[in-house]
């Protein structure tokens, strides 16, 4: 029999459409004109397609982000839908770039994208991954502060996906803290 | 219900043709 084109088999659909955006610092334009739409996914066979069609995170250059977020959320704390948020916090040294910081990422990834959270994944907003000479990042935005339950749940379900170990602890902090902070370190609101 | 995909489902798929 002849083999069904890849176009018209059923792709398994994902609960949300992603956008994937791509920011690479030039500090001769301002911050938006550096952050683009990469292209938007629906389907876990999609999602593949892309994953394995770009560069690994690890292999970008310093001051790139890779960003993921539902559709119709901008990946900026102004966004109504994130400012009143705030975001989980892995921090990596540099050393963990070769070791861990791909894998942490597409483990975050599949946790977005298989809506990981249970009740609470609608409180999930993207996450974004940024590659820094200084130290690499990976935050898990969600929408609501206030929403502690959903908040404490996200985090401690990320933190074990990760496999991070119980005596590491990871940091919750409101967009508005990170946003308006006078030292380099925002307090975390939550802790798991 | 949820969509929901465990990460070995998900992960069944990365090798997998797929067409964008």
């Amino acid at each position: 029999r002849d083999v069904m084109p890849t176009d018209q088999m059923d792709k398994h659909p994902l609960q949300n459409r992603w956008a994937l955006w791509f920011f690479k610092n030039d500090k001769s334009k301002i911050w938006q004109a550096n952050l683009r739409l990469v292209t938007k996914f629906d389907t876990v066979e999609d999602f593949w397609a892309l994953h394995n069609h770009i560069q690994l995170a690890s292999k970008l250059t310093s001051g790139c982000d890779y960003s993921i977020f539902k559709d119709g959320i901008e990946p900026m704390w102004e966004d109504n839908k994130n400012k009143r948020g705030g975001r989980w916090l892995i921090t990596l040294p540099k050393q963990q770039r070769r070791t861990d910081l791909d894998h942490f990422w597409l483990e975050t990834l599949m946790c977005l994208i298989g809506e990981a959270f249970d009740e609470y994944s609608d409180d999930v907003c993207g996450a974004v991954i940024n590659i820094r000479a200084k130290g690499d990042k990976i935050a898990l935005w969600t929408k609501e502060t206030e929403n502690k339950e959903a908040v404490i749940h996200i985090g401690r379900v990320y933190k074990e996906r990760l496999g991070l170990s119980s005596k590491v602890v990871i940091g919750y902090q409101a967009h508005a803290d990170t946003a308006t902070k006078s030292s380099s370190i925002a307090k975390n609101k939550f802790v798991v | 219900g949820k969509k929901q995909y465990d990460r070995d489902f998900l992960l069944g798929f990365q090798f997998m043709p797929a067409c964008i």
